[in-house]
């Protein structure tokens, strides 16, 4: 079973 | 100072309703340039992106950078009492607690105002690079909002794969399965009925199709959507509000264990 994936993981805190 | 009139109001009543359910509160940043929003869910899944420019505004002045924090379900409270047809005014003074909101009636007989509370938001700001994308597809906003919402029936999660064949939606549930395929389709004379597909290499995602519903919310404000699709990347959804500026989705994908 698939997972949620979060944005942070995929953009960075600017 | 701050003070942004636009004479059609009811786009902003259009893009605070498509907001409002993905993101409870988020600061409005303006600057000389216009106005811009970045807030994400409460479990970061996803990140609106609202940018309205200053040119777009029939009257726009802004003489201090400020971040105005909004809850919008008090702003789309204030909102629903504005016609469809008023002008809308947005004004602040430099570091105020509170945004006024002053509707005109088309015909000048009405002007209401409304001082919204704001609140001190402290907001994480994601940096999102600017890259090309495996696929990106145009197409009907209204398209696009059927196929979401069909599929929301059936299931909860979305495939969407983009292949030379076309753009597939498949999902499956307690009911069964559906695929959906839209193929590039430019017969049609109005360009906002075109779907344009633009593949440089095969990608496929998951995606939870509630927060892709949600995005659909835009509708109104626009005839097309754009999506674009990266491997191991969240998919970026655009709507186009005129000339005005634009309102972008992005939602993480599903990751397998």
């Amino acid at each position: 079973k698939a997972n949620q994936g979060r944005l942070d993981t995929f953009f960075s805190v600017v | 100072m701050f003070e942004a009139r636009i004479t059609q109001g009811s786009v902003l009543k259009k893009l605070v309703e498509a907001l409002k359910e993905l993101v409870t509160e988020g600061n409005f940043d303006v600057s000389s340039t216009g106005l811009t929003l970045q807030a994400m869910d409460s479990s970061h899944v996803c990140l609106v992106s609202l940018t309205l420019r200053d040119d777009g505004f029939d009257h726009y002045r802004c003489d201090r950078n400020m971040a105005m924090g909004i809850h919008f379900g008090n702003l789309s409270k204030i909102l629903k009492c504005a016609g469809n047809e008023d002008t809308i005014t947005l004004k602040a003074e430099d570091n105020a607690d509170t945004l006024t909101l002053m509707f005109e009636s088309a015909n000048q007989d009405r002007i209401s105002d409304f001082d919204l509370k704001l609140m001190s938001i402290e907001s994480e700001h994601l940096g999102i690079p600017d890259q090309d994308y495996s696929a990106e597809i145009k197409m009907p906003s209204a398209e696009y909002q059927r196929i979401v919402r069909d599929l929301t029936s059936i299931g909860d999660t979305v495939l969407i794969s983009a292949t030379k064949e076309g753009i597939k939606f498949s999902t499956s549930g307690d009911v069964g399965t559906a695929n959906i395929t839209l193929r590039h389709n430019t017969t049609p004379e109005k360009p906002e009925e075109q779907t344009i597909i633009d593949l440089k290499e095969p990608v496929a995602l998951t995606f939870a199709l509630r927060y892709l519903n949600n995005f659909s919310k835009a509708t109104p404000l626009a005839p097309q959507v754009k999506l674009s699709l990266t491997k191991d990347l969240p998919i970026f959804v655009e709507y186009q509000v005129g000339d005005l500026g634009n309102v972008r989705f992005f939602l993480a994908p599903k990751i397998d264990d």
